[in-house]
This record gives C-alpha cells, structure tokens and sequence, in this order.
C-alpha cells in the first residue's frame, strides 16, 4: 500500500485543483518560501480525518479554505481527494485503489467520502488505522521534529501501543 | 493487552537501540517504562571517568510488567560517545532531532506505516548528520513510501521523483515539475519563478 | 511615558514597514495597538480581488493614546505581495522566520543593542531568502556587532572572523581557529574531526 | 560599545576554560551538531543574569556546570566572564573595558563581578540596561526566531517600551 495521489482543490494556497501523483519510493518536494509545500503535507493530514485546526496552523477548520488572493476571490469549499495504492490489500476494501476524501464548506459543514461515497469520519479513522495510520507518526511538521521529546510519557507510550 | 505492549515495547527499545548507535556511532539509546511518579527524562547519575554507559540491563528486572490500571510512560535515554549522559533538554539542536528521528525510526521498524511525510526535518542538521539521515531513509525505502519536503541540495539528490511548488503571480501555488531520475536533481530551490 | 513610548511605537512601526518591504518585496508590514479585547494576530477581512493592501491608516484614528492604566499590545499584520493578508500563523515557516526578524530589526533600528547573537536564525529560509537576509545584516555591521551562529556556507561568506567549534575526543568543547579574512571562509561545516 | 571576549570555564561542555575574541563587526560561529556553538549563547546570556534554567536550556541552574565526561569528572563550579569594550562610554562606568562575570557552584551558590569585584545581580542588571542589553532582542537562541510572533501583545509592547 502507498500513497498514489492527492488532489486539492480549494485547500489553503491550492486555488485551483492541484494534483502530485506520488510513487512508492522517495519522493522529495521543493520550492521557495511559501509556495505551498507544507500545505500538501496539511492537505494529507486533514483529507485523513484531523479535528484540529491548530495541527493545520489555523484558528478554526474555515482557514483552510482558500481566502483569496489580490486576483480571485476566495473560494466557498475546499476538497481535498487522497488516493491510496491498495494492490496488497492492506485496506479491508475490496478495491485495488481507495479514494479518500474531505470537504468544508464556508459555514463549517464538512463532509467526508470513500471512494466517492458520502461516509462519516469514524469509517475514515477506522479505514486507515487499520493499515497502520492512525494518530502516529507518519506526518512529521515542520518545525515539529523534536516534538515527540517535548511530548509526555504517556503519549509516547500511546505510539508504541498503536504499533502493538 | 499489557503482553503485546510489553513484546511491541521490547521491540521497539531494541530498534531504538540500533538506530541511535547508527545516527550517533558509538553512542547508546534506551527507552524505559516510566516509574508511576515519572522520573524526568534521560537524566542519570553521570559517573564521571567510567568508560560512560547507561545503567546496566538489571536496573529492568524491577519493571513490574502487570501494573493493571497503571499506563506507564515511556522515558527516553541517550548516552553520545564521549559524553556523559545528561538530560535530553541539554542536548543541542541537532542532537535533540536525530534522537526524535531515532525514535519514528524504531517505531516504523517495528510496524510500518504505508507512507512518511517528512517536512524539513533535517533543517537543524550539518552535512555529516545529513548524509547519516538520508542513508537511513535509503535504506529504507523499499519497505515503504517517503514524501520529503526540503530546502537541502543533498536530499534531493536522494529521490525518485522530484516535484517543485511554486507560488504564482496570481498567488496561489503551481505544481512545477516532476523530474524522474536521480541525476537531474542538481537543481537549487532558489526563489526563482516558475522552473 | 505614554508620549514617549507613542514616539518609539511610531518610530518602529515605520521601520518595520520598511524591513518588510525589503524582505518581502512587494509586500506590507504594520504594527497596530490592540483593541485591549485584543483581536487575534493579522487576522484581517481578506478584500478579493482588490489590488490587496492593509487597511487604509484611517483605522488608526481611534487610537487612543492617552488610555492610561491600560497597557495595549502590539499586533503585528503583514500582506505579502499576490496574496491576501490573513493570519500570521498560516504564513510559512520561512515567512515567519522573516517576518519575526524584521520586527528584531525595526527596534534594533531605533535602539541598537551593543551587540546581537542570532543562532541559526536562517534555518528555515531558501536560498534568496538568505541572501535577503545577510544583506540586511551586512547593510547594519557598522551600526553594531553581529555573532551569527549557523551551518549555512553562504552566512560563512560574510564573516569578518570566523570561528570553528568542535567536541574534542575527551567530551568537552574546543575552540579551533579564527580566521580573519572573508576569503578563507569557503570550508563547509560538515562534522569532520578538529579542522 | 560591544563584545570583545567571552571566557568560560566549567560552563556546560566548555569544562577547561575556552576563550573567544570577538570584533566589532561580523563574526560567524560554525561546527558541528553538538560542538558547543549554542552554549557560548547559552554563556552569555547567563552571565548577563539570566535567572530562568529554561532560557539555558537546563532543568535547573546547576545544570549549567560540566557534568564531565568519559574522561573527565564532573566540574565543581561554572564561571563565564563577559568583557566589553566600552571606549565610547556607553556604560557609566570610567573604564575602557568593562568585565562582567558571574559563578555559580553544585550547591547552588551563585555570585556576580563588574571589573572582577563582587556585586549583586541588580548590579549588573542596571549596568548593562543602561547600554540597551536589558530583556530585550539581542539574543535569538536557537529555534526561538519565530518566539516573537508567538508571544502576546503586552510582551511585545515590552520590548518596545524597552526601547524608548
Ligand atoms: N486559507 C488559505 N488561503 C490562501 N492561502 C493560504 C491559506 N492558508 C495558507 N495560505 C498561504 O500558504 C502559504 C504557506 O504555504 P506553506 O506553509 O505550504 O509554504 P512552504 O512552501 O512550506 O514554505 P517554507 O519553505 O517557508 O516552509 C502562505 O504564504 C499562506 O499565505
Ligand atoms: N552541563 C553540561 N556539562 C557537559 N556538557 C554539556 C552540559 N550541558 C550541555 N552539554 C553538552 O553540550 C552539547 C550541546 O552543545 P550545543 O547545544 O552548544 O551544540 P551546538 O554546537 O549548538 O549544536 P547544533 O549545531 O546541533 O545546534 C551537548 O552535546 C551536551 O551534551
Ligand atoms: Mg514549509
Ligand atoms: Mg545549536
């Protein structure tokens, strides 16, 4: 199982729908200050299920919708759509590709789909942690390298449990 | 329950053991189940002029594996060659990120997750530790996926598939290019526009 | 003392203006007196499709200077250029780091300390953000004396003395060379023994 | 004014005494991860009268004394000591150069110098806010650039106060 695609629309500095199609050895992202490489990363960690905001440096879950620019308005939704290689089955759905996705609306109503049929958070949660990505340590922000130092002995007890 | 923890956490410990001595050659990384009051992390009795190492295994022997009802925590030791051990607090910049690294590395040893997004995680290393990192991820990247966001020349020279972001003149942000081969990824991720 | 901190206020809000533009070209930067409700940073109405600014200075005419006993924060708002303002914490880490050293260099531009250490504070920046950097740093070496602690060959480039650091084989620090003349500094950082 | 030598001695893993000359203009500090480049910030502001462990990154303040190594047992005592250039007289003191330093030993014991004679920590703190080197700016450790966005208002307005 890898990670095949992600598609954003809406999403933060992703106006217009972007896509990265992502094989399974190591892929590397580049580009200059602010151009919208940790938001790809925001963009997986929220398409995923993420209730916080400030995991995605917002507020409120709102700003990640895209909030204009000096030329286009800003946008009423953001979507984002990950798509996941599952030729080995890891995902406990009968399809050799599984599509993920989210959606938020400027009022707040989100929406979540797998393989394009509405569903709600806890069978994404439950989707995905059954292949090993639950709340663990497989999105690593920037700037949050050192965070499983600062972090308590609880919780870092809490990622060896989900490694059980 | 508390088996398969006290297995995956033995696991674990072993890989973390491994793969500190491999980030910091010579050095020595332990993780121990927290005393219920939770001692603060990695701070020993340094015993100065012993040929430095962390406490012997039996200071294990007092880990009473069936606390019911009593979830504990999960310290953190390293001992660096040539050092004594001290608190993980005192250890600098780049220290304190290849033993967080260390860490993810022991738990995806044990059970790998599908796909890693690493966001500049090598920002605070110099070039030796660099090089000691990217062999790591090498090494591994045939047992999964990594995604990894840089601005250093030498990790883009590790990957497979290389994507550059930009930010257009509309503000918002372009997906460049992906190039396929390692050899064309000599490129610098200067400000420049669109590549 | 409410008249001359409005004085420094003032001072530095238009030396941070500048700063910015220098760093982030085409960009904006203010300082605000908080409401004392204090609204949250740099949030602001984003205007689509405007030719994008901050809010016209008419917004300043309700501050009042003279609330005494209520001691109103400093907001910081920052619009960079093709983009909407919006709140400080969605800027990138390479942004902030910028938009954090100009308000250092708005007050050092109204009150220069003897001297500034900064340790690494180009981790997060590309490569032309860097040299926007230094060259603000080399515009101001004659206004006071900078100790830059980095890893980065290019912040080597422009030191007048350069020191070399390194964990002797008996665990303690030692202080290598000083090199005096900017030529010599083209070595690297990596983690060879003693240079 | 400015900083023209530090001097450390037991001062974290600076357990012999180390000595920096620093000029007026720009002076670059490189090494490898964990050579000792942060603790001569560490150094300085400590001398300087910092009274927070946190700020130099220890638990508590003895924590700033060499705590040995393989080869060598712990020190006994931490001393740093700070001399300025003060041929413009920017410190009301009559000298050309001025020393600042300060001691701490395990027990906890701690004491402070201007030229070498014994003050208080007041002493120094007023001597050096004269000179604009009060809480403020001067000194970005590692990682905390960002710590001033981080920070509320009124902090903010600290440092600005401070300099008016
Ligand atoms: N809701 C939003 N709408 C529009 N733009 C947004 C939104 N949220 C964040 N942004 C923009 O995204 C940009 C930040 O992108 P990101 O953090 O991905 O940059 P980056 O490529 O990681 O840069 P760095 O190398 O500095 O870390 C900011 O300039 C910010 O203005
Ligand atoms: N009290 C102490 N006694 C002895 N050594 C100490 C003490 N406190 C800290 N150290 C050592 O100092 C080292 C850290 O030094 P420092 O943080 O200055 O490194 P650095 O050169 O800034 O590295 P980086 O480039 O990774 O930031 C650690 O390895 C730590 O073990
Ligand atoms: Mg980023
Ligand atoms: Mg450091």
């Amino acid at each position: 199982m890898f990670l095949k695609s992600v598609k954003a629309r809406g999403f933060k500095s992703f106006a217009r729908s972007a896509e990265f199609g992502f094989e399974s050895g190591i892929t590397v992202v580049v580009g200059p200050n602010g151009s919208g490489k940790s938001n790809i990363a925001d963009a997986v960690m929220w398409a995923m299920g993420e209730q916080s905001p400030s995991a995605v440096r917002g507020a409120s879950m709102q700003d990640v919708i895209f909030s204009g620019s000096d030329k286009l308005a800003p946008a009423g939704m953001a979507e984002v759509e990950l798509v996941f290689d599952n030729s080995n089955g890891a995902l406990p759905i009968e399809f050799s590709e599984v599509a993920v996705s989210r959606r938020i609306y400027r009022d707040g109503e989100g929406a979540y789909f797998i393989n394009r049929s509405s569903c709600r958070l806890v069978d994404v949660v439950e989707l995905l942690s059954d292949a090993g990505l639950g709340k663990g340590t497989h999105i690593v922000s920037q700037g949050r390298v050192e965070a499983i130092l600062e972090s308590k002995p609880e919780e870092r007890r809490g990622y060896i449990e989900e490694a059980a | 329950i508390e088996t398969s923890f006290n297995d995956t956490f033995a696991a674990v410990s072993g890989h973390f053991a491994d793969v500190v001595s491999t980030l910091f050659p010579g050095g020595q990384g332990r993780l121990l189940l927290a005393e219920p009051a939770g001692e603060p992390d990695g701070v020993e009795e340094a015993r100065p002029g012993e040929e430095g190492s962390l406490p012997k295994e039996e200071e294990e022997e007092d880990d009473e594996p069936f606390q019911s009802g009593d979830r504990r925590g999960v310290e953190i030791r390293v001992k660096l060659a040539r050092k004594s051990a001290r608190n993980l607090s005192l250890l600098s910049g780049g220290e304190r990120s290849l033993v967080a690294v260390a860490f993810l590395f022991a738990i995806f040893l044990v059970r790998p997750a599908p796909f890693y997004i690493l966001d500049e995680i090598e920002a605070a290393l110099d070039d030796v530790n660099i090089t000691r990192l990217l062999n790591m991820i090498r090494r591994y990247q045939h047992k999964t996926q990594f995604i990894v966001i840089t601005h250093q020349k030498r990790t883009m020279e590790c990957a497979d598939v290389l994507y550059g972001v930009s930010m257009g003149a509309d503000g918002t942000s372009k997906v460049l290019s992906r190039r396929m081969d390692k050899t064309a990824t000599a490129g610098s991720t200067a400000g420049t526009e669109a590549k």
